[in-house]
C-alpha cells in the first residue's frame, strides 16, 4: 500500500480525507488493540489532518499516540 | 450530574463512510 501523502489527501474532500486517514489508522492499530481499534482510530481522527500524516510516516509517534489514546479511552470508560 | 457522552469516542469501522462526532447519537 502505497503511503498517503498530504497532496494525495488534498484532492479528495474533506469528509473523504478523514476516511482516508481512518483506514490506514485502523490497519495499523488494529494488529495492537483489536478490540479497542475502531474507538481509538475515531479519536485518533479528532487531530489534524497533517499531524495524523506524520503519525502515519512515523511508527514511533503513532505507538506513543496509541498508547496515550488506550489510557484516555480507559480513563473515560472506567466507571465512578 | 449530567449523563455524559458515554459513547464517546466515536468508532471508526473499515469500508464505512465516516461522519465523525456525528456518528454519535445526539
Amino acid at each position: 500500500q502505497e503511503p498517503l501523502t498530504a497532496s494525495m489527501l488534498a484532492k479528495a474532500p474533506p469528509q473523504e480525507q478523514k476516511q482516508m486517514l481512518g483506514e490506514r489508522l485502523y490497519h495499523l492499530i488494529y494488529p495492537l488493540h483489536p478490540s479497542l481499534a475502531g474507538k481509538i482510530t475515531g479519536m485518533l481522527l479528532e487531530i489534524d489532518n497533517s499531524e495524523v500524516l506524520l503519525l502515519l510516516e512515523s511508527p514511533a509517534s503513532l505507538r506513543s499516540k496509541i498508547e496515550e489514546a488506550v489510557t484516555v479511552l480507559q480513563a473515560h470508560q472506567a466507571p465512578e | 450530574s449530567n449523563g455524559s457522552s458515554i459513547s464517546w469516542p466515536p468508532e471508526f469501522h473499515p469500508g464505512v463512510p465516516w461522519k465523525g462526532l456525528q456518528n454519535i447519537d445526539p
